[in-house]
């Protein structure tokens, strides 16, 4: 119905400014209806990095683009938490600094929401509670294998 | 309700029978590329019912059963299935009362799925059911593939309103 | 005309095979013509990680993606060099041990090829000969900043 | 012929005069997400003659000039300019003799570009033909910008076809 959505939205918009600033340590963000009918409107981003004056998401940089986008995310699943959470190399984008900053976030999250991520990244490995390791041995077919962090990270800065 | 469990056998790069326990809320997947991390979220997007070979990198549906390596033939039948915790009765009312929840979805060559709810035979439309409203349905952004993180803030704004539908 | 651009893919198609076998230490590539005239025709690309049975671009991995594309880029380099070649975060994607490899393979053409490159991944700042920093001290205004690699690394590493 | 400098002024977030010198074979160009990288990208693209907003990440072409932050005014104009070193004489057969070539380009905010060479006026099209058959030209292989690494592969037959014309 037209006033649920509407109040959904209004609820999704609070709380995308909120994890948007959290994300970037300030800046602005707000999702704006277009269009007159509530019912039929699309949904419009727009995304301020501290600093900056432009506000509109094609200007933005890969990494700026990918915060916003975890945030929208985010802000979704703090109005209606689905029962997990997939994130398949989000933070492939993401300087050291952000990545820190999205590894809080999930943490924080972390204790209604289950997420299940796949990372490169030694910092958002150390984030994890449990790690499943995947490997192909034998090659063109996949297996699980145990790992703990210390040989995961020893992997990483071996090769 | 809470993830528990994912059984793969056959499916893509996953030949023999595996099962990934999910023991907290932070589990990370990890290795080299080209391992089968991605198949893995390939694996749970399939069986809650997506039906688009592309979305699944695929040419067509039956892509997703194992078509062989160098040391093994191809097989001819992928399934998965997904044990959820519902201790806390979160998940349809037909099923409240049932602590663990199953879903299943097995395909053959033919190109023929077939759903399983608690290990017995359903249709597609009612693991769909089940999802609705979860934030789990088809336009969920509760999986985020590899490589799309940005473009989920690209697409038009009609596009952008389902996921709030799904999220009312 | 028609037997330059034949000659010109047969030779694409030579260095391509061996820098795929490079990059995935094993494995074949191959480029083929699509269609019958020459002067029209497309080209498909076959890439066969080792290993594995399939060939087909889609059923590649992120990272198997990204490297059998900095493959080709750089086989066509080993034909017709550019002035320069400029890449920006094309190591996103990739493991560390594929990261090393690729920087061995940069490292071997900076000798007659000249880069360019951006990323945020240690490894391959390492690479690096000069490193120049960006820097937004100034919110929205960029300024160049002199940086050495342990700075670089230390920077990182602190966050 | 090697890149030596790169020259921005009210490009982007680049307000003021910038000069990045390359050195070495291997130079990487490092920074925190936002800081203005790619936009450097954006600049040797928009010099050697790029006419796409959309592949400059702009709307309009007059995006590539700097509009402004929280402490300065937008400016009126943006200019690039490369030098390259020619000693080798590997550059068009008129410019052999220059042990130094330069290319510019200005835009003003009525959308104007003027293109330079060697501080003299000329077309946009006596720089692409200067570029022309050094795998520089329009399908140019040799820059890769961000996140479309994988994209090249993915490319429909016929286009992957330009990049072996250009380097044949
Ligand atoms: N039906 C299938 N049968 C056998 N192997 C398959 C099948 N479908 C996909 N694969 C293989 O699975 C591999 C891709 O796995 P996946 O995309 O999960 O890798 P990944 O671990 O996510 O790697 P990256 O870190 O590069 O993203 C490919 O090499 C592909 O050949
Ligand atoms: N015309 C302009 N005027 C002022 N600022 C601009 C202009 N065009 C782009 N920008 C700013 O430049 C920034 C993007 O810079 P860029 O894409 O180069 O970042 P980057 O260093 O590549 O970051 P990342 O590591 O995330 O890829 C944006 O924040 C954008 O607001
Ligand atoms: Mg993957
Ligand atoms: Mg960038």
């Amino acid at each position: 119905s037209r006033a649920r959505l509407k109040e959904t939205f209004e609820q999704a918009n609070e709380h995308f400014k909120v994890l948007f600033s959290k994300m970037f340590n300030g800046g602005n963000a707000s999702l704006e209806f277009v269009g007159d009918e509530v019912l039929s409107a699309g949904v419009l981003i727009r995304a301020q990095p501290p600093g900056k004056r432009n506000a509109l998401l094609h200007m933005l940089s890969g990494g700026e683009k990918a915060l916003t986008a975890i945030a929208l995310v985010f802000a979704l699943f703090q109005l209606n938490p689905a029962p997990f959470c997939i994130l398949d190399e989000v933070d492939a984008p993401l300087d050291d600094a952000n990545v820190g900053r999205f590894c809080r976030l999930v943490e924080a999250m972390s204790s209604s929401v289950q997420f299940l991520f796949i990372s490169h990244n030694k910092v958002t490995m150390e984030m994890a509670k449990q790690l499943v390791g995947v490997t192909m041995h034998e090659p063109g077919t996949s297996r699980l294998v145990s790992v703990d962090i210390e040989q995961a990270i020893a992997a990483i800065e071996e090769k | 309700m809470r993830l528990k469990k994912i059984k793969l056998a056959g499916f893509k790069s996953f030949v023999d029978p595996t099962v990934v326990l999910l023991e907290s809320n932070l589990t990370a997947v990890v290795g080299p590329n080209g391992c089968g991390k991605s198949n893995i979220v390939d694996a749970v997007r399939w069986v809650i019912g997506e039906s688009s070979a592309k979305q699944l990198r695929g040419a067509s549906l039956t892509d997703v059963i194992f078509n062989g390596s160098t040391h093994r033939k191809p097989v001819g039948k992928a399934s998965i299935e997904l044990v959820f915790d519902n201790t806390q009765g979160k998940l349809g009312a037909a099923y409240a009362n049932y602590n663990e929840i199953s879903i299943k979805r097995e395909i053959s060559r033919d190109g023929q799925s077939q759903f399983y709810l608690n290990g017995v035979k359903c249709r597609k439309r009612d693991i769909t059911d089940l999802f609705l409203g979860t934030g789990l349905g088809p336009s969920s952004y509760a999986i985020i593939e590899q490589g799309v993180v940005s473009q989920l803030i690209e697409s038009k704004p009609e596009e952008l309103r389902s996921h709030f539908e799904e999220a009312a």
